[in-house]
């Protein structure tokens, strides 16, 4: 089972088209593995994406680098799918 | 104990046996309004079922409904059996459910990924694509809503079978796919395709694959804008809607513009709610609201869909 501790899901917004750009040419990086939950298309959307935890300080510092503006939409990616899990077995039980 | 379908808990996830077997139930409860019909087999041999709702009659048109087909979205599986369970309750009581059953046969596909929806219950939760294997590739799976033979291949997809967007070796390439192509070219007289996704807030209609509006784009915006301003009403959940190009992004081979350009005209997707916290893991307690204020929209459509006859 693929576990998912200290994963982090980050809203970011782009400002302008390059910005969009930019997003686009992080998730093609494979050595970032990062998993867009809302893809980037239009400026001013928020694009969600999920990092994994080794890859976490990587993309924070290329997305401050870069200027965008971003905040911390799931702390622990596997906190929320244990929470989850949870629900479901007290709901069959 | 005989089964029934009025103790199964809506308010929770359920995996592929449990929603299978709740299948069933729902059959044995309303016999003459629900059947299960199965149209093919996934990659790894799972049945696809749908349900068919029908007063009768002989090849009547009929709305095709789907939740499911990217695996993760668990809030669209969980508002498919929501949607079934009050389709089969409000026929006879609700006089719009009861006009359109009247005329009109209903088949929703609730498992629409039924391989990538036991991985995410067993292996990886975040799961989207289907389980095939791609020939030259350590990577699995295709994206079965870019695998449609509907601007394949083109912007929005990609040729990476490592990506999460992959759109398959050939369009139809997806036995899930090609199973509903299949049974609606079989039909014949299928007036509406809704694809239920998750999570955007958004009412989407073709083209995905290009930019230029769709020849009947006035008469599905008017009928998308009412539909949000529906779903709005019942609990303040703001939808935008447009073409699928114009509102999101290009996205080539998806399920909607397939239905287009093969005649069916109301063809629109759904993308469901999110609180903005949660994205593909929306806690269950939002299951029941969702669906609650998503069968309004859903309503809007079947509706206009029964009064405009073509």
């Amino acid at each position: 089972e693929q576990l998912f501790v200290g994963d982090q899901v980050l809203r970011v917004t782009a400002r302008n088209e390059e910005q969009i750009a930019l997003l686009r040419v992080l998730g093609e990086q494979e050595e970032l593995q990062v998993d867009f939950w809302r893809h980037p298309n239009i400026p001013g959307h928020p694009v969600d994406l999920r990092v994994p935890f080794p890859n976490l300080q990587g993309v924070k510092k290329l997305l401050d680098f870069r200027n965008f503006s971003y905040s911390i939409m799931i702390e622990d990616v596997q906190e929320l799918l244990d929470e989850e899990k949870e629900s479901m077995r007290r709901s069959r039980r | 104990v005989k089964r029934s379908s009025r103790t199964f808990d809506f308010a929770s996830y359920h995996t592929i046996d449990e929603i299978y077997d709740w299948m069933d139930v729902l059959v044995e409860d309303h016999p003459k309004l629900v059947s299960k019909i199965q149209i093919g087999q996934s990659y790894e041999n799972r049945p696809l079922y749908v349900l068919k709702f029908s007063t009768g009659g002989s090849n009547r048109p009929a709305v095709w409904l789907d939740t499911g087909i990217h695996s993760r979205e668990w809030i669209t599986q969980a508002t498919g059996v929501w949607t079934a369970n009050k389709i089969a309750q409000e026929y006879g009581q609700d006089p719009s459910v009861t006009a359109i059953l009247d005329s009109m046969d209903i088949f929703l596909e609730i498992v629409t990924n039924p391989d990538g929806f036991a991985f995410t219950h067993s292996s990886n939760r975040l799961w989207r694509k289907t389980r095939s294997i791609n020939a030259g590739s350590r990577c699995i799976g295709v994206d079965p809503n870019r695998n449609w033979d509907a601007g394949f291949g083109g912007a929005g997809s990609s040729s990476n079978p490592c990506s999460e967007t992959y759109h398959g070796p050939h369009a139809h390439s997806e036995k899930e796919v090609r199973a509903i192509m299949d049974f609606i070219r079989a039909h014949g007289k299928v007036k509406s395709v809704i694809s239920i996704h998750s999570y955007s807030q958004m009412l989407l209609f073709p083209y995905g694959y290009r930019r230029a509006p769709a020849p009947d784009h006035q008469e599905m915006n008017e009928l998308a804008k009412k539909a949000v301003s529906d779903l709005a009403a019942v609990f303040g959940t703001k939808y935008t809607y447009g073409s699928i190009a114009n509102t999101i992004y290009m996205a080539g081979g998806t399920t909607i513009d397939w239905a287009y350009d093969n005649g069916v005209k109301y063809s629109f997707t759904l993308e469901l709610r999110d609180s903005g916290r949660y994205g593909f893991l929306l806690p269950s307690s939002q299951i029941v609201p969702t669906a609650t204020e998503t069968w309004p929209a859903l309503l809007d459509i079947m509706v206009h869909v029964l009064e405009h006859p073509y």
